[in-house]
């Protein structure tokens, strides 16, 4: 028997939006440390991996580990049907899991929904990633990252992001001309979440497609800062942390020969 | 703007 029961439903529908535009199917694994997820986009420059620990809900219990192959447009027509303010709990036969059964119930516990999704088989190769001891770690306001994505989306496809001590740069350059945005590391002890700060092992120059990036930002309502990991010739990691776990996005770098 | 390189050059299957 598998039952996950999140107060907070709204947050389920934040996660959902930030993962859909990426991945179409996708295979939740619950095993009784919690809720994880791991898929590439259709052509494999992009991976998200999403971590749910079991200590978030309210209950979990997941007796053995086994997953849910789900549709996340047929998921997300449902979760469409709970209010903001729902507590959704999650229910699945383990043993035999074809469909998912999602119940929502309003604050009063006066209205109480029931949907079953039907489940699929999902046949999707697990990648593991590996420790990385990144040259450059930045954290940084997710709105901001946000506006840096959609404003230099005007001049180009691609920015660079070059990080030294002392500042991050990114950069685009296209047909009409080139912008740049430089932002430098400032510490508000009142405003921890306006933070920005930049942890350099070495400088960094990588080239990344703006696509991308702009769909990683689907992930900014679910935290206030979101980290900017870099290392030359690897993937780069953008993470938005949670209260109940987190969403990682990787994007391979553009290259030369 | 450079070639797009994939996540499978990086990470491998478990």
């Amino acid at each position: 028997m598998f039952e996950a029961r999140l107060t907070q439903g709204a947050l389920l529908k934040r996660l959902l939006d930030s993962v859909k535009e990426l991945v179409t199917d996708a295979n939740f694994d619950c095993s009784e440390t919690g809720i994880s997820l791991q898929a590439m986009d259709n052509s494999h420059v992009a991976l998200v991996s999403l971590s749910l620990r079991a200590e978030g809900f309210n209950p979990y219990r997941c007796d053995r580990g086994f997953s849910l192959g789900v549709n996340l447009n047929s998921l997300n027509k449902i979760m469409k049907c709970a209010g903001n303010e729902d507590v959704i709990t999650l229910k699945a036969d383990d043993s035999s899991a074809d469909s998912l059964c999602l119940l929502f119930e309003n604050s009063s516990n006066e209205r109480v929904s029931e949907y079953e999704l039907k489940l699929m088989d999902i046949d999707q190769e697990h990648l593991s990633i590996p420790e990385t001891d990144y040259d450059a770690t930045v954290m940084m306001p997710s709105a901001e990252f946000q506006r840096i994505c959609r404003d230099l989306m005007v001049v180009s496809e691609s920015v660079t992001i070059d990080v030294s001590k002392d500042e991050i740069k990114f950069t685009a350059e296209g047909e009409l001309g080139t912008g740049n945005v430089k932002l430098k590391p400032t510490s508000t002890i009142d405003k921890p979440e306006e933070s920005i700060t930049i942890e350099l092992g070495q400088t960094v120059s990588l080239q990344f497609s703006l696509k991308y990036l702009s769909n990683f930002t689907r992930g900014t309502p679910l935290s206030d800062q979101v980290m900017l990991c870099l290392s030359d010739n690897m993937p780069l990691l953008v993470e938005y942390k949670m209260d109940i776990g987190y969403i990682r996005y990787y994007l391979a770098p553009k290259v030369g020969d | 703007s450079l070639p797009q390189s994939t996540i499978d050059e990086f990470f491998s299957t478990n």
